[in-house]
């Protein structure tokens, strides 16, 4: 079971968020390219990207929000999130994904996908952890 | 073509959720 109840969204998901990529280049959030992604963690020491397919999306403790449970990973780890609806992921080759797209628009105004179980989203991990 | 001075800017590794395999299952 996820740990901690969902967060509140941070604003560097409002469009015009000015995002900087590892090699410094500025790129407002909506226009970021799954390439930009790869291309930092590439170039970040410490960083590693990692492919975390969906594979369950379940009702939340609260109504807004959602269980998502991925599989991280080579390996597969089952990892579970708890987050709001309106919480975006990268979605390999498709973009900014939510539950609830429609939620995200109205309120950060930044267009997105509905999140399917099947996705693969762009996760984060640090290098030489195992 | 993008003004950093007056608006904050965020590090690209923000927005990608940390999901670590690495916790006791």
């Amino acid at each position: 079971a996820p740990s901690s109840s969902p967060v509140a969204l941070p604003p560097f998901f409002m469009r015009g968020s000015i995002i900087q990529l590892a090699d410094g280049e500025l790129k407002r959030v909506e226009d970021l390219k799954t390439e930009d992604f790869i291309h930092s963690a590439e170039i970040s020491s410490e960083l590693k990207i990692d492919s975390s397919t969906v594979e369950r999306i379940d009702d939340g403790q609260t109504p807004n929000a959602v269980v998502i449970q991925f599989a991280v990973g080579e390996l597969k780890a089952q990892v579970c999130v708890e987050v709001l609806l309106e919480y975006p992921f990268f979605v390999f080759g498709q973009g900014w994904s939510s539950c609830s797209p429609d939620r995200t628009t109205r309120l950060f105004e930044l267009s997105c996908a509905k999140l399917c179980v099947g996705d693969v989203c762009v996760s984060l991990t640090l290098r030489g952890l195992r | 073509n993008v003004e950093p001075r007056s608006v904050p800017v965020f590090p690209w590794h923000s927005l990608v959720p940390f999901l670590a395999p690495t916790q006791s299952d």
